[in-house]
């Protein structure tokens, strides 16, 4: 573990103490080593040793605790510093169909999220959520989310040849029509840069004015998150990211990359393949995940 | 690539981050080593030497090519795996149009009996490449389905099966012990079959990728990776890592969602692509 590591390196300096400048930098190194084991961005890191630096040396060690022990609390309270947030992950519409947006890079789990949430929207808050099948390009990308939408009773709305803002244009019809208060629209995973898809997510944006807009990421990413995630928020201002794949062993250090570069709060984790497996997100958790 | 006209530590720290940020992990921080000792050593003088002195480092560390399994007689099976989402049914598309190009026949076997529309899809690239197809309804027994597609490849002359399996993380136990027996049913109706087990690697995966291959490669004895989305800004680095510590080589690499992207692993060129 961390705390061990630091352990070793700080030779138990214990109560009565205080760190010196030599001690902290070589803490400070093997800290570095472990956030960019865990996927931190290098940058992300390089300001957050910074910043700790500052507060460690000269640091009093506090009786009960080993230099080790305080130092990751350290950096626990300023990494759960980063990735807390205050608010709820939806803001619900009055008078109209709420509509959520997902976007992501191929293969993030966009499609699968999508079903989750609409699950989640029924059960947690009682909604009646549409879902809306607007990846026109991957092999049976409608099939995939026709089916999540039969497993847990949620209609899918999809039109044959219709483009997908033209598609979620029209199935916000649809919702108003048919009482559906939630519209959730399923996207085609795509490259930030590819101009044309990217284009392609901002005449949706335009068409159906989303209230919420989710960036779905792959909690394995390593560091080319913070380029793909500062590409998309700069097309469609972002209202949350949701991290999937977190019921595997990645660290998951993309998480404060994202929330570093683009602001936006994690708000739900994907923690499994099934419907059921969607949970809000506890900052505390997955930073003492980041750190080992 | 550098600005400096000396070979400061500013320079070196530019380099530091270019590696880094291609996810080198590991192997980044040998590689900064040896740039040191070689600054140290007045090998490498100047910025202009950096890149090349790099680029050769890594192009060692990617080893020599490694020979396919050569095949005695009947169908040539290769066991596509790898976790959820990193490009296993769109890898064996553009498998199969290689192949095909190449002047083989293809079967695909549509291993993937889990996940919502996995059936469909990889049926949609079997009618689009004109190739056949084993498949089953969602639900069936995945290896059931790879001995009859194995025994199907047999006894229809064909040249290569490629096997699609059910994405699953590296920590799911159960899933990967059915992969496993996957591997073994299909070595009872085709000894030395899988004679090529491909570890799909997604491009934009940290170093979360080691520990894959080495989960997977214990499991069912991966012999070669395809590194995916790599038409994107990821550089796929912790594959060096992984031929380091593991002795994998890199196959394939996929730049692209249709059935032509899809190209030989090419050292060289990878490694040019890591300082673009
Ligand atoms: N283990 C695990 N698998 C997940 C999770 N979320 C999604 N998956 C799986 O990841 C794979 C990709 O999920 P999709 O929902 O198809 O991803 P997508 O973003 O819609 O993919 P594209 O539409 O092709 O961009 C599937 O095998 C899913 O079952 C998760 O939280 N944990
Ligand atoms: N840009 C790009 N996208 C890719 C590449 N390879 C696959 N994809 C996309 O990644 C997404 C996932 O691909 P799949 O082939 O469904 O991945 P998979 O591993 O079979 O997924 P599961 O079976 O759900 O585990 C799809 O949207 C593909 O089009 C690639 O080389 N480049
Ligand atoms: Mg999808
Ligand atoms: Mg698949």
């Amino acid at each position: 573990s961390l705390t061990q590591r630091l352990s070793k390196v700080l030779g138990g300096l214990t109560g009565g103490g205080r760190l010196t400048e030599k001690a902290v930098d070589e803490a400070l190194e093997e800290v570095r080593a472990a956030l960019l084991e865990a996927d931190v961005h290098f940058r992300v890191v390089r300001d957050l040793i910074a910043r700790v630096r500052e507060q460690a040396v000269g640091q009093e060690i506090v009786k009960s605790v080993s230099a080790g022990q305080m130092l990751v609390k350290v950096f626990s309270d300023e990494l759960v510093g980063m990735m807390s947030s205050e608010g709820e992950p939806f803001t619900f519409a009055g008078g109209r169909p709420t509509v959520v947006l997902m976007a992501g890079l191929q293969g993030s789990g966009k499609t699968t999220t999508t079903a989750k949430l609409a699950h989640w929207l029924r059960t947690e808050h009682r909604r009646k959520p549409l879902l809306v099948a607007a990846d026109i390009q991957r092999p049976a990308a409608v099939d995939q989310l026709k089916i999540l939408g039969e497993q847990i009773d949620v209609p899918v709305f999809h039109v044959p040849g219709e483009p997908p803002e033209v598609l979620a244009e029209l199935a916000l019809a649809e919702a108003k029509r048919t009482g559906r208060d939630t519209v959730l629209v399923d996207t085609a995973g795509r490259l930030h840069i590819d101009a044309e898809l990217m284009a392609e997510l901002s005449r949706v944006r335009e068409r159906v004015t989303p209230d919420t807009t989710f960036l779905v990421c792959d909690a394995m990413t390593g560091q080319d998150a913070v380029r793909s995630a500062e590409a998309f928020q700069q097309t469609l201002p972002l209202d949350g990211v949701i991290l999937t794949k977190l019921d595997g062993d990645t660290r998951g250090g993309a998480a404060l990359s994202v929330r570093h570069v683009t602001g936006a709060p994690v708000a739900f984790v994907g923690v499994g393949e099934k419907i059921e497996d969607l949970q809000r997100f506890h900052a505390d958790r997955l930073v003492s995940r980041i750190l080992g | 690539l550098l600005g400096s006209d000396t070979l400061d530590d500013a320079t070196l720290d530019q380099m530091e981050e270019l590696l880094y940020t291609a996810d080198l992990g590991p192997a980044a921080a040998d590689l900064m080593d040896a740039l040191r000792k070689a600054r140290a050593a007045g090998e490498v003088t100047e910025p202009a030497q950096v890149e090349p002195f790099l680029r050769d480092q890594i192009v060692d560390m990617l080893g020599d090519d490694v020979a396919d399994t050569p095949v005695g007689s009947g169908p040539r099976v290769v066991l596509v795996v790898g976790v959820n989402g990193s490009g296993k049914t769109t890898t064996i598309a553009k498998l199969a149009q290689l192949l095909k190009r190449e002047g083989r026949s293809v079967m695909l076997a549509a291993c993937d009996t889990f996940r919502a529309a996995a059936v469909e899809q990889l049926g949609v690239w079997a009618d689009r490449l004109e190739v056949r197809i084993v498949k089953r309804e969602t639900g069936a027994d995945p290896s059931g389905l790879a001995f009859d597609a194995a025994d199907a490849a047999q006894r229809e002359d064909i040249d290569v099966l490629l096997v699609d399996t059910a994405g699953r993380l590296h920590t799911a136990t159960n899933l990967m012990a059915e992969l496993v027996k996957i591997g073994r049913v299909i070595s009872k109706r085709i000894p030395g079959a899988p004679h090529e087990v491909l570890l799909v690697l997604d491009g934009t995966t940290g170093q979360n990728a080691i520990a894959q291959a080495r989960e997977f490669k214990q499991a069912v004895a991966v012999t070669g990776l395809v590194v995916t989305k790599l038409d994107g800004t990821a550089k796929g680095g912790a594959v060096v890592s992984i031929r380091r510590q593991l002795d994998l080589p890199v196959r394939f690499i996929g730049l692209g969602e249709g059935a032509d992207d899809l190209e030989r692993f090419a050292p060289a060129a990878f490694v040019e692509a890591l300082f673009d």
